[in-house]
């Protein structure tokens, strides 16, 4: 608060807090500038010179003058005088993708080589002010909108990657609007900082992942302070009524179930932490222990030796999950309809260790709490896999032209 | 939050000067300037960081020189407080003696040093 209170850092202070780009010159919410919630959280603007000109927009006259929607896909074949955004992207149920969630969502991660001296080098930090930008987030690399070749371990396989190859008209169409910290109660703070006209842009398929802060708390007396199942249906039903006034027709909206954060904690409390690695003197129960010592544990529900709490607290997220659950079964939306997607992390884990892999690779080394690398990239195959079975309308057809456009326009101008 | 925020930052600094001063079998003030060496100047991490070995390195070398951890070292540079009536906040093992005693010992050694009084509130502004 009190470096906010500097006028040279008070713009990005207030970036963070509305979780709109920083450097967005015509006001769309879209940028070309990649931290400061720019194009590694949303496409990149094509034109931030105009506000009619950003990712996600219904093409207008079919782009054939300018790319309206930055899709990369503009012009018109000059043999027939049709244009291209017509030929190649009408009727191809094109949808953009939009994850509103927690730091799980946004890929909290602090790389373990900073907490290591053995390696240490110059080159250990090069990362450090993109990352401090983003928020110690990573969404270029994120399970819901990871776009580039992961640098931090593991490998990208994204929701919005594959949603792109289903179709290259949906190319740039993503929006991250995740933050640290996320839950039902405080989601109201930037989920209107999403970016989507009903009018005037594509549906969109929108993933609401929340997976843990109704549940996780700081608090020594936790139970106290996590969300209600009251509470829970309240809040989510706030979210997809204000959603309802903003998605476009057709849309759809996934509610990701709450992660049974038991998993953590049997994982890895007896294995040591970075900081311990070198001398085998810290495990992740003593990082814990101290955290909750100075009150700064993020869970204590679930990052505690206390078994029963543990167990109390994945009842309290399994109640909130059956809220979601319920939701999605029994209330209806005039602008998308609502599913409802369960055990995510279970089945990453069921995925991982048929590989014959270990759980803790799961895991974020340094925090020990968020998904890894690696579990966001499983992750988003299962949903993917799952989705296409169970709800074939969500993802909609896959586009015949791809090939045609692959040729014409090659990587569509890139991300 | 900014007390504990300052006080696990101390500890987890301290940790990786004195595991970069093991790994490179060098003295603690090397393994400080080393350190500081690897942070990038954008945006001035490399300078908060000389800055912090201006303001506490001659204190924390005196520790360190004693393989003092990270616990005992941020609790005398007053970086870690104890709350009467609450439990004292470690990462490491309780030393043979207990905490305590440690910290006093360690108290001792800073103790004709007036840097830390001084500036325990500019560095936590720092972290």
């Amino acid at each position: 608060l009190k470096l906010c209170s500097l006028p040279i850092l008070r713009s990005i202070c207030e970036t963070m807090e509305s979780s709109v780009p920083l450097e967005d010159f015509d006001h769309d919410n879209f940028s070309f500038f990649p931290t400061l919630r720019g194009y590694h959280w949303r496409g990149r603007d094509c034109n931030d010179m105009d506000k009619s000109v950003y990712p996600g927009k219904r093409p207008k006259d079919w782009d054939a003058l300018e790319d309206s929607n930055c899709n990369g896909i503009w012009g018109f074949d000059p043999e027939d005088g049709i244009p291209y955004e017509k030929k190649f992207c009408d009727g191809t149920d094109a949808k953009g993708i939009i994850i509103i969630g927690d730091s799980a969502a946004a890929h909290f991660h602090i790389p373990m080589q900073w907490l290591s001296a053995i390696n240490m080098s110059k080159e250990t930090f090069a990362d450090l002010p993109l990352a401090l930008s983003n928020e110690l987030d990573w969404p270029q690399f994120s399970l819901y909108t990871g776009f580039q070749n992961a640098t931090i371990g593991g490998w990208t396989k994204s929701l919005y990657l594959q949603l792109r190859k289903w179709n290259r008209c949906n190319h740039r169409d993503y929006q991250n609007i995740a933050r640290n910290g996320g839950s039902s109660h405080n989601v109201y703070q930037y989920v209107e900082s999403l970016a989507r006209n009903q009018e005037l842009d594509k549906p969109v398929v929108v993933f609401y992942a929340m997976v843990g802060n109704d549940v996780c708390n700081s608090n020594q007396d936790t139970l106290k302070y996590m969300t209600t199942p009251q509470e829970m249906k309240s809040n989510v039903l706030t979210t997809l009524e204000y959603l309802d006034s903003r998605l476009p027709n057709g849309s759809h909206v996934v509610l990701v179930q709450l992660a049974d954060g038991r998993f953590l904690w049997d994982s890895i409390h007896d294995r040591y932490h970075p900081i311990g690695q070198l001398n085998k003197n810290v495990k992740y129960k003593h990082v814990y222990n101290f955290l909750s010592c100075l009150k700064i544990n993020p869970c204590e529900g679930w990052m505690t030796e206390n078994e029963t709490l543990r167990n109390l607290t994945t009842e309290r997220a399994d109640q909130l999950s059956s809220v979601l659950s319920e939701i999605a079964s029994s209330y209806k939306f005039k602008h998308f309809k609502v599913f409802y997607f369960d055990n995510l992390y279970q089945k990453v884990t069921v995925e991982w260790s048929k590989l014959g892999r270990e759980p803790w690779e799961l895991i974020e080394p340094v925090d020990g709490f968020h998904p890894s690398q690696i579990a966001s990239a499983v992750g988003a195959e299962i949903i993917w896999k799952e989705a296409l079975l169970k709800w074939p309308e969500l993802f909609g057809k896959e586009n015949a032209h791809n090939k045609e456009i692959t040729a014409k326009f090659a990587d569509q101008g890139g991300h | 939050l900014r007390k504990s925020s300052t006080c696990i930052g101390c500890v987890l600094l301290v940790s990786i000067t004195e595991q970069l001063a093991q790994v490179h079998n060098s003295s603690i003030q090397e393994a400080m300037v080393l350190l500081c060496s690897y942070l990038p100047s954008e945006p001035n991490l490399s300078g908060i960081c000389a800055l912090l070995i201006e303001l506490f390195g001659s204190d924390l070398i005196k520790l360190l020189n004693y393989k003092l951890n990270g616990d005992i070292v941020c609790h005398a540079l007053k970086l870690c407080n104890n709350v009467p009536g609450e439990p004292i906040c470690h990462l490491y093992q309780t030393p043979k003696g207990g905490l305590k005693r440690a910290f006093k010992e360690a108290e001792k050694i800073v103790m004709q040093s007036n840097t830390v009084m001084k500036n325990a509130d500019v560095i936590s502004d720092v972290f």
